[in-house]
């Protein structure tokens, strides 16, 4: 082929609705396949090209600015219902690259790369002095105050025992002096009353998983945990989301509330608040 | 080939410059 032919990428408004289109079936991706921590949303396009592909199709080049929302990633919740992390609860951010296919008026992702990071401190305490930074989840607080949530959940449980799946924040909040957690869990076949070694109790076939928030205040007698969990119903793992599942009206059909589980008793669906 | 000076910068739609719109807020 002659040199110079098919090297020209398309210029496009980084707020034109077929980049929007292509952004947001990107940003869906990346919240069916992350297996931990929060949902993101769509905040703002950087770049985009749009590069013909041959034998037919354009891809679309996209540099894109998410933000944290307060839903986790195995939350069933759609992203469009899902609240943006406030910078006063110490925002996170994403950066992310991302290559789309659009090939017979549908897309398809060829490529994700993205990288998150926390506000910095001096952004937060200016918006909100005195307000609890994020923590680092191996701190020895974090970790004894995530023990005593976990330890709550399951006393409260009258099904299944919740094992910790993952820690996904955690602050000091200074006043009064106390441990903010967020924890993803998953119900095993233990019976949560009768378990003698977690250790020994597998997750069920078809995975049961909830999301915790807990404040636990070392100071307190007898180590005050206030709990509140919430279990998902199984959401089934898409391979590759399809073009539309970012559009609001599918986001509406599934934004209804969780219905209780056929595996687990209704008490255990939602547990807490528990304060022990 | 002959080209018209000045066509191609006549005919060629006027594209904002990226970034786009900020949704929420910016870190």
């Amino acid at each position: 082929a002659p040199p110079g032919l098919g090297l020209a990428y398309r210029e496009l408004n980084c707020d034109d609705p077929e980049t929007e289109q292509a952004a947001l079936v990107a940003v869906d991706y990346i919240n069916n396949h992350s297996s931990r921590g929060y949902k993101h949303t769509l905040n703002q396009i950087d770049k985009v090209k749009v590069w013909p592909r041959r034998p037919m199709g354009e891809v679309f080049e996209l540099e894109i600015d998410t933000l944290e929302t307060t839903c986790h990633v195995l939350d069933p919740t759609p992203v469009v219902n899902c609240p943006v992390r406030q910078l006063k609860e110490h925002a996170v951010e994403g950066d992310c690259d991302f290559r789309v296919l659009k090939q017979d008026g549908q897309f398809l992702v060829l490529f994700a790369k993205c990288h998150s990071s926390p506000d910095s401190a001096e952004d937060v305490l200016k918006v909100c002095p005195g307000c609890a930074l994020l923590a680092p989840l191996n701190d020895t607080r974090v970790v004894r105050a995530v023990e005593a949530a976990l330890t709550v959940v399951n006393a409260g449980s009258n099904g299944s025992y919740f094992q910790l799946l993952e820690v996904t924040r955690a602050q000091l909040v200074p006043l009064p002096p106390s441990t903010y957690v967020e924890f993803a869990v998953a119900a095993t076949d233990c019976i949560a009353k009768e378990v003698t070694d977690p250790a020994k109790c597998n997750l069920l076939a078809e995975k049961q998983y909830g999301f915790c928030k807990a404040t636990f205040n070392e100071k307190a007698v007898g180590d005050a945990a206030e709990v509140t969990c919430t279990v998902f119903q199984t959401q089934p793992m898409l391979l590759q989301p399809q073009p539309d599942t970012n559009t609001p009206t599918t986001g509406v059909a599934t934004a209804m509330p969780i219905p209780p589980s056929a595996n687990l008793p209704a008490a255990a669906m939602v547990v807490g608040p528990l304060v022990v | 080939t002959a080209v018209e000076p000045g066509m191609a910068a006549a005919t060629r739609p006027l594209v904002r410059p990226c970034p786009g719109r900020i949704r929420h807020f910016k870190i």
